[in-house]
């Protein structure tokens, strides 16, 4: 199947977004 | 050691793998399998995006662990160890980091780790981080030492996320010239 691949960006713009736990 | 799945909240960027965190403290003098096994405490597990910055934005940066301390993040399922059968025919490539370096490169490539960036299928294991008194020591581990292209591959990706400069020492060694 496609693999999920994230870019170092895409990753580092989640860094403050709210826990979702 | 058998824990439940992981639980991902379905607004969650999920990862393509789960990943286990353990840290580990050498102890003093030569240490035995069981010594190592017995150190290596799981801290946490994740398998999304928010879920590895929920659990990572609490940790200590791996410069300001003790000496002789180890990160190892790992796929959910393979121990840190060298007899893991995940690891047993693998091999690890490590880069020896002048003091300064650790932070930045571990952080590069723990996300190019999470992000797939490597490129090798299920080759990719886990990676450790350890820091030492002298100099501190990143590692990325493989399933198939043998894999010559794979392992090239892994080479060059770590290359090119870490940044390295042209004169930071990379070696690969097979677990199994270890376990003899």
């Amino acid at each position: 199947g496609t693999r999920i691949v994230y870019e170092r960006a895409f990753l580092m713009n989640l860094r403050n977004s709210p826990i979702s736990r | 050691l058998r824990l439940p799945p992981i639980e991902i909240n379905p607004n969650d960027n999920q990862l393509q793998y789960s990943y286990a965190l353990w840290y580990s403290r050498r102890s003093v003098g030569k240490q035995s399998d069981r010594r190592y096994a017995e150190n290596l405490k799981l801290i946490g597990r994740f398998g999304s995006v928010e879920q590895f910055w929920g659990l990572y934005s609490h940790l200590v940066r791996p410069s300001e662990l003790l000496a002789s301390s180890d990160f190892h993040l790992f796929k959910n399922g393979i121990k840190p160890m060298w007899e893991d059968s995940a690891n047993k025919q693998g091999g690890k490539w490590a880069v020896t980091l002048r003091k300064g370096l650790v932070d930045r490169c571990w952080e590069n490539l723990v996300l190019a780790m999470l992000g797939e960036q490597f490129m090798v299928g299920e080759e990719i294991c886990g990676a450790v981080v350890s820091i030492r008194f002298q100099e501190d020591k990143i590692c990325v581990w493989n399933k198939t030492s043998s894999d010559v292209a794979t392992t090239a591959r892994i080479r060059d990706t770590l290359r090119r996320v870490l940044h390295l400069p042209a004169d930071v020492l990379m070696d690969y060694k097979p677990h199994n010239e270890r376990l003899k």
